[in-house]
């Protein structure tokens, strides 16, 4: 029992600082903030709590409640996405993530997305890596392949809707109240 | 492995069967307020196996009912959603739960398990999905609507919890 | 205490259905959706519970758990200025409550928050009323004066704070993460 | 009544003291994630008596810490937000929330309440308000982020209680 939870958080603690600076960099702050998971006990750590800390750039350590709506999405997106890196699920389905986030971090978070799907079974993720912020971490791009997985996400916001390759619009019928289904692709318009 | 696309047959909003897809690598549904968004995800978490308690509703509520109809003889008898997922492999696999009425009861219902049409109990299609990397009861990769900030604010406790269920 | 209580409800039950037609009135629904607040117990209302029910245009009876999240933020914000209406405080200060809400339903909530914003002694409410809507229903105007509020809101929608007077702006410090405040006069812009 | 401006002094994310407003009649508070407008919501409803257990934080916390200082003697010991409110009639007044050491104990704070700067106490203060029609107990005026979706969800005994607190 020790063993399995131990791979699981080492694994999760390794990823959750890269994934939150990758979510967290800017021009001003090129080094993203910080994260980290600690365990509250080392013998039997099961028994006791995993204590999750981000720190935004600038920020010193405040608890997790301290931060702010936008503050604690990114802070949960990368804690998911870490998580992802130990469990591979092909896909993930999340509704109105976006509802907290001011445009810029709306343009962070899609383009993680953006750069992270790509199917399954696509050949060597190293060959090919659409984020160039990538570069700046040779060591990290070959010690652990790049998560792939598909995204499906629901969003009422045009700047991060519009990074999607196809969308799928739900519309109301005024009578019956039944939805009816619109598909739009949007591959031709990427750049 | 990823999701081609969905068929949805009288659940929630959608009445009669409706073809929703294709799914791309990146896809976004959007709509107005109160469209049917969320009950998409509703679908896709309902035909992974979802137990209802973590849904929007009881079988009974997630079978379509239209707005005009007073009473429940207007409400569809059965509803199912289909999801088809092609797997690493590039083989096609069409996972199915469907709404039925209970033989014991009138007024209750239970969930029917296919995969490719052929019906299975509930392990057996829960052990194939697993297969394929889908990890129903840790739901991880599903963030229902209003819960990403929820997950930054569990206490010390439930992120054991969370370690655990993924372990 | 009986009475103290069905004076409280009864006022916010006559208030509601009004408030939450205002809200969700469009061109395809001219008579917008239906809210009402029941007692549970007649006797004893305060012992037992008051149920609040809300029905967009065209939705059957289900109930609130059914709801959308726009449409829960659109019926929640018609029972809180319903009980403005019997315990009107001269402000509110609302944040991020636009998060759950589509285009159109930001418009809705800037309109009526709009036409309810003047400095309280502004003389006789029925003088002057902005919403050309409230024409459609002299009676309920001549029955009740029309509330007013000042607003204070935050928001991350340019739909929605393009409609304020004015706009308080805030940043933070690169270095120390201090706060900073800019504000701006929207008056001479407006319409 | 209305609200004229917030003077904030050490208070959350705001270093010294500041000026915020003028309010007119429809307000917005605009700005990057984190960059304190939920702040200044909470300056609002800390000046207006909101209990500590309702705010993020406990008055320690809501004192202005900086990013650099380490050690808590960085921390300012005394903040304070001031609420300048025109009445109908057309009267200015102050209310001020000041946090101060408590003298009893080195590491805890109080707060002290003044109106036009002059020191009361708390019910003289809460009656104040409320003779300008700001009931803090109900707070139905305040709608913290995060919290209206939860208005509509509440239970029949939950929305009972709420009128029994209006009434
Ligand atoms: N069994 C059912 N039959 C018919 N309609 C239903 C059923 N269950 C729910 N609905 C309707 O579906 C609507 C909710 O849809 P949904 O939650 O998918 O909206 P949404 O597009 O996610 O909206 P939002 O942007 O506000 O979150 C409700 O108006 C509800 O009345
Ligand atoms: N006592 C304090 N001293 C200094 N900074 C503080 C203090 N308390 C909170 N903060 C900082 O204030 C920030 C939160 O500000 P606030 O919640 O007002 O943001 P916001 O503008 O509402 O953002 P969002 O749009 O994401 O909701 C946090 O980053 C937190 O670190
Ligand atoms: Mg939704
Ligand atoms: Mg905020």
């Amino acid at each position: 029992r020790y063993d399995t939870f131990m791979a699981a958080f080492d694994a999760v603690k390794d990823a959750i600082d890269g994934i939150f600076k990758e979510l967290t960099r800017s021009a001003t702050h090129p080094m993203g903030g910080r994260a980290f998971l600690s365990l509250e006990s080392t013998e039997e750590p099961f028994l006791a709590g995993v204590k999750f800390t981000a720190m935004p750039p600038t920020k010193r350590y405040r608890d997790m409640e301290q931060l702010s709506g936008g503050e604690k999405t990114v802070a949960a997106l990368a804690l998911l996405f870490a998580i992802h890196a130990f469990q591979p699920s092909p896909f993930f389905v999340l509704d109105e993530i976006d509802a907290a986030l001011d445009a810029t971090n709306v343009a962070r978070v899609a383009r993680y997305i953006q750069s992270h799907t790509r199917p399954a079974g696509d050949g060597d993720d190293e060959g090919f890596d659409p984020n160039p912020d990538a570069v700046l971490d040779p060591v990290a791009r070959r010690r652990a392949p790049r998560q792939r997985f598909q995204s499906i996400v629901i969003s009422l916001k045009d700047t991060f809707y519009e990074k999607a390759d196809a969308l799928i619009g739900v519309s109301r019928d005024a009578d019956s109240g039944a939805s009816t289904i619109l598909t739009f692709d949007l591959s031709p318009f990427a750049e | 492995g990823r999701v081609l696309h969905l068929e949805v047959e009288s659940f929630k909003s959608y009445q009669g069967h409706q073809l929703i897809g294709p799914f791309r690598d990146f896809t976004a549904i959007v709509g107005p307020n109160g469209s049917g968004k969320s009950n998409l995800m509703d679908a896709i978490s309902f035909v992974l196996g979802v137990r209802t308690a973590h849904l929007r509703g009881s079988l009974r509520e997630l079978l379509y009912s239209n707005s005009e109809g007073g009473s429940a003889d207007d409400r569809p008898r059965r509803g199912q959603v289909k999801l088809v997922f092609e797997t690493g492999e590039g083989v096609e696999v069409a996972f199915a739960r469907v709404i039925v009425p209970s033989s014991s009861s009138a007024e209750a219902y239970i969930s029917q398990y296919r995969i490719d049409d052929r019906e299975v109990r509930w392990d057996a299609y829960n052990t194939r999905l697993q297969s394929y990397g889908i990890l129903v009861q840790a739901r991880n990769f599903l963030v229902f609507q209003g819960d990403i900030e929820s997950v930054a604010a569990k206490s010390p406790k439930e992120l054991t919890t969370l370690f655990e269920q993924i372990s």
